[in-house]
């Protein structure tokens, strides 16, 4: 009847709401809505409790198209690029990815590849220490090229088994830095003919609708094969993620969870949604 | 852009007379969506439109013969009231130092903005003092450190075990000795639901009545940009914010929210990673391009 038409309208807006809120952007927002909507008539579906469970499952199926990479490669070292914006978590999640891969045997190499920033190679020898790690590391200023070259070759020479290579933080609108990141990515292709394996793209879950241009650069840029979403353990939700795996179908492997060494957790689609709702 | 969609919605009525609720409930849709992909938070996004509207239904839209924009005027005209006319400067003490707080979330620039600011205080005279109060970070103090070092100011760096209360008192002291009239302390990014570190900050604000307490928040920050504001001011009081990394493509809704919610002036934005790279906020060119 009418009565329960109207309880609908509001129900579909204040789950709207829910999920700007979280990030999820107005235009994606309102086409989530909609999907919903239309679901929810096909199957006769009126109860609220009902309608969050049909959108909680729409949202696991967008989170869920992440292409993953190919497997790992048969020699080693894998190496793993981490690229993102300025003051992200790149350097922190590297430590956390060697503290979680040294503990379960591997020989980890980390590449101190942020020559730029005040006191960002003194930063990650710190996190090497913590994870049981070797860097790799030039002096304050040097061509971060040459740094990923001779990490590269270390970890050939002393069979290491993953390489992590750190860079610095840059907006993806400043083209010569995006064209230092291509250099970096030819130069460890030098080295390592199919390197790098990996680009992992860090993002800041407080970041708002800007994480779309960010993903749209870099991936046009250098080629991302993987996402992390770092402090998830704030109260901003990661909802741009969303339009981001929906629009580029980029895997979400990793999420941070704080600023301890085992502060990381692998993606699971189904726990990220229902933190949104 | 926002003048071109208005201007879409209001061209097909052109010579049919006056405009009507309907036409100015589209435009201002049209107002909504654009705030909204700026990141500005819902419920400012909410008040804001309604303020609009309100003005929009009166004689100037509805006479004009370019509605949709005579509504872009009155958005702008609305979003700078709303960002602050004036620049408001750094509160310089009457008795020096001044004692400066910088405060955030993890990441925002909060000891970049440190160093910007011994800068800008020496660029205009006078004498800062840095002190490294973050003690969690790793390489905190090195990183402050080296700033310092760049722009020859001095840094207090923490003796091992100090507590960041105990590091910002002897930056005071320091400060009286040896004739600094500036202290800028550097805390470590918190979140705003940590009570530990909330409180931490709460007892450092009254244990040295700071001057200025300053926000140091990201451009790009989204929704939660409501939520850590609102924190940080009811948890020790803010007065005053800096939005950085305006140097990238951020919208920067988020200066709105923040405003909105604390009442505080936006006083600096840093439009990048070297230490020259802090403007005066001028609500103007943020206006323009949180509307896009
Ligand atoms: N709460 C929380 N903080 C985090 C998380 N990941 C990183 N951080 C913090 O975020 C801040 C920035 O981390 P970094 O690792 O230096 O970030 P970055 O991307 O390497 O920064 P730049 O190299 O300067 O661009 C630090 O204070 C970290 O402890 C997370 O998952 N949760
Ligand atoms: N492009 C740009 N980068 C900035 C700006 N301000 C700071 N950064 C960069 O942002 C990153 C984080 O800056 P930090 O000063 O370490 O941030 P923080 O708030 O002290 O971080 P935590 O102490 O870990 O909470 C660094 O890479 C800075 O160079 C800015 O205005 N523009
Ligand atoms: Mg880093
Ligand atoms: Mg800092």
């Amino acid at each position: 009847g009418v009565a329960g038409r109207r309880l609908d309208q509001e129900l579909l807006e204040e789950l709207e709401e829910a999920l700007i809120l979280a990030d999820v952007g107005p235009q994606t927002a309102g086409n989530i809505v909609a999907r919903l909507q239309e679901k929810a008539a096909r199957e006769g579906i009126r109860e609220a409790c009902d309608l969050k469970e049909i959108l909680r499952r729409i949202l696991v199926e967008i989170l869920s198209q992440g292409v993953p990479a190919p497997g790992p490669c048969p020699q080693a070292p894998r190496v793993i690029m981490v690229v993102g914006v300025n003051g992200v978590g790149k350097t922190t999640t590297i430590g956390k990815l060697a503290k979680r891969w040294v503990d379960e045997g591997s020989a980890v190499l980390l590449a101190a590849g942020d020559t730029f920033r005040a006191a960002a190679i003194e930063q990650l020898e710190i996190w090497g220490e913590r994870a049981r790690a070797q860097v790799v590391k030039h002096q304050s200023g040097a061509d971060p090229a040459a740094v990923i070259y001779d990490a590269l070759q270390a970890a050939k020479a002393r069979g290491s088994q993953v390489v992590l290579a750190d860079t610095a933080g840059r907006l993806h609108t400043k083209m010569n830095l995006m064209e230092e990141l291509k250099k970096i990515k030819r130069v460890m292709g030098q080295v390592v003919p199919t390197a790098p394996h990996e680009v992992l793209l860090i993002l800041d879950a407080t970041t708002g609708q800007n994480a779309v241009s960010q993903v749209r650069l870099f991936h046009e840029a250098i080629g991302v094969t993987g996402l992390v979403v770092t402090k998830l353990d704030g109260t901003a939700k990661g909802g741009i993620l969303l339009r981001i795996v929906d629009e580029f179908r980029l895997p979400v492997h990793y999420v941070g969870v704080g600023e301890s060494p085992d502060d990381l957790r692998e993606f699971d689609p189904e726990a990220f949604a229902d933190s949104i709702l | 852009a926002l003048t071109g969609r208005l201007e879409g919605i209001f061209q097909k009525l052109r010579g049919r007379g006056l405009l009507t609720e309907e036409n100015i409930r589209e435009g201002l849709r049209e107002v909504r969506l654009a705030l909204l992909e700026a990141d500005v938070h819902f419920t400012v996004v909410k008040q804001f439109v309604e303020r609009v509207r309100e003005r929009a239904v009166g004689q100037e839209v509805l006479k004009s013969l370019t509605p949709g924009q005579q509504v872009v005027k009155i958005v702008h005209e609305e979003l700078i009231g709303l960002l602050g006319v004036n620049h408001v400067p750094l509160a310089f003490a009457q008795q020096p130092p001044t004692l400066i707080f910088l405060v955030g979330l993890q990441g925002s620039g909060k000891t970049t903005t440190a160093g910007k600011l011994a800068l800008w205080c020496r660029e205009k005279g006078r004498s800062p003092l840095l002190v490294a109060a973050d003690v969690q970070r790793p390489a905190a103090a090195a990183q402050l450190a080296t700033l310092g070092e760049q722009l020859k100011v001095p840094v207090l760096t923490p003796k091992p075990g100090a507590k960041p209360v105990e590091i910002a008192r002897e930056g005071l002291s320091r400060a009286r000795k040896q004739a600094h009239d500036v202290v800028l302390v550097d805390t470590a990014g918190r979140l705003h639901i940590d009570p530990d570190l909330m409180a931490e900050l709460k007892e450092m604000a009254a244990a040295l009545r700071p001057h200025e307490v300053l926000l140091v928040a990201d451009a790009m920050t989204g929704q939660d940009a409501v939520n850590s504001a609102t924190a940080f001011h009811g948890g020790v009081g803010l007065t005053g914010i800096i939005l950085t990394k305006m140097d990238g493509d951020a919208r920067g809704g988020a200066a709105l929210s923040i405003r909105a919610v604390t009442g505080q002036a936006i006083k600096f934005i840093g439009v990048g990673e070297k230490l020259d790279r802090l403007e005066a906020f001028h609500p103007e060119r943020i206006a323009s391009r949180i509307l896009g």
